[in-house]
């Protein structure tokens, strides 16, 4: 019975269902450090969930725009990626676009006086980009005011040949473009999302106290994708031109985030620190065909207090990225096969659902107030192991198809 | 490459030290 209870979750059926209403948690203050609130793109808690433009999609298109980012993702890394910003321009904006749909959202200020902007942040792109007014080509619909530079005493165009211009080619993979000698980025998020306009500079304001002269962003002037009501986005990876990299000076590169247990409550984003004091740490990696990404090595899994019997080559060969825009962790075909078989094995009691896209091992909670599900580790170079939360194993549909929320790549070099 | 998506993220405090080249984790770090 302890070890029952050692290695596994019980849970009330209700606990993974989000309310309809927002239970927000206080921001968890770090000592001079600044700290954003964090909500679900789709949850009570987004004001980009009031009306059409942020409609929630169904949770099988959210998986489907998942697998669109996934396939992205590996497409970019393996070389492939021969999509060219002018075929994705002409592209007509459709579902399935690669920035994924279970994403998450912050609101930081732009420009002078400060315009408040909710930004979809990720770890898997360096780019900042928002609408930009006049829209010369095209703008999606946003919950904000479309940010307007012509209003702000704080915005500067970007000049063409200017070692700054030059940095877009790494941020965003494109090479870019000129228009009367100003700089004009491009970026597409692997199929018919993306934004073009010009590369300017910005006060941008995280809260009264960290204010950020010159900040170098994008303000679009043609967007067009599913980004659901938000401004555009927050790039927070690892190239120089990241906000990450932007605000190394004051931050060290330091940041940390929660993202909160449910879309009807919130969670937060800090930069310069972080509030946990039993965090475990594992070696960044770097992966050469993508050095923006978060590299790490996943070194085993455990299901239910056992460690399951992996070969090391199966994710050395494969290597590991952490994305804040990829819903649904994707392993190694063997690593998922073995982590599918463990967790079946130990959820025999309870009556199978059908697969709810690329989630091929559902139930049927119907008839449960209370289930208990095994814990799943993951294990990381320098010898840590992460218990994933109960609300990071499953993924709820409803009640009658409630999945493991893992997926495995088609390829085992993925 | 395998991916770490954000359902298995949530109610961790994800911590990332570019500067000294780490990502930590903790468990319960948002309650």
């Amino acid at each position: 019975g302890r070890k029952l209870a050692d290695h596994s979750h019980t849970l009330q059926l209700s606990s993974l269902l989000p309310s309809d209403s927002c239970k927000p948690y206080a921001i968890k203050a770090v000592e001079n450090k600044v700290s954003l609130k964090v909500v679900h793109r789709h949850g009570p808690c987004s004001q980009l969930n009031q009306g059409k433009a942020g409609k929630a999609p169904s949770h099988t298109k959210i998986l489907l725009q998942d697998e669109s980012r996934v396939k992205s993702i590996h497409s970019k890394l393996s070389g492939t990626n021969d999509v060219k910003l002018t075929d994705a321009a002409t592209l007509p904006a459709h579902d399935g676009s690669s920035i994924g749909s279970g994403n998450y959202i912050v609101t930081v200020g732009l420009g002078t006086p400060k315009k408040d902007l909710s930004l979809i942040f990720d770890t898997g792109s360096d780019l900042t980009w928002t609408q930009c007014q006049p829209c010369a080509r095209s703008c999606y619909k946003q919950k904000d005011p479309i940010f307007d530079p012509s209003q702000s005493t704080s915005y500067t165009n970007i000049s063409c040949g200017s070692s700054l211009c030059d940095s877009l080619a790494s941020a965003t993979g494109n090479t870019l473009n000129c228009a009367s000698s100003t700089c004009v980025y491009g970026i597409q998020y692997g199929d018919s999302s993306f934004s073009v306009g010009f590369f300017g500079k910005e006060r941008l304001t995280l809260t009264p106290t960290d204010v950020f002269e010159n900040f170098y962003f994008g303000c679009g002037q043609n967007n067009q994708g599913l980004f659901g009501g938000s401004a555009g986005l927050l790039g927070l990876g690892r190239d120089p031109l990241s906000l990450v990299s932007q605000t190394s000076q004051k931050y060290n590169k330091l940041f940390s985030y929660c993202l909160p247990s449910s879309s009807s409550s919130t969670g937060f984003l800090t930069f310069g620190g972080y509030s946990s004091k039993s965090v475990k740490f594992t070696p960044l990696s770097t992966i050469s065909a993508g050095p923006s990404f978060y590299g790490l090595d996943f070194t085993g899994i455990s299901v239910g207090g056992s460690k399951l019997s992996i070969s090391q080559s199966v994710f050395s060969t494969a290597g590991a990225i952490i994305d804040s825009g990829t819903v649904i962790t994707r392993l190694p075909p063997a690593a998922y096969s073995a982590l599918r078989s463990a967790f079946r094995q130990l959820m025999t009691k309870y009556p199978t659902a059908p697969a709810l896209s690329i989630l091929d091992t559902c139930y049927d909670f119907t008839n449960y107030k209370t289930v208990t599900i095994p814990k799943i580790g993951l294990f990381f170079n320098g010898g840590i192991e992460v218990d994933i939360d109960a609300t990071g194993i499953l993924y709820v549909n409803k009640i009658s198809q409630v999945c493991l929320a893992f997926a495995g790549n088609s390829d085992a070099s993925d | 490459v395998a991916i770490l998506g954000n359902v298995q993220q949530r109610s961790l405090e994800v911590v990332y030290d570019g500067a000294a080249g780490k990502v930590g984790f903790a468990a319960g770090g948002c309650s």
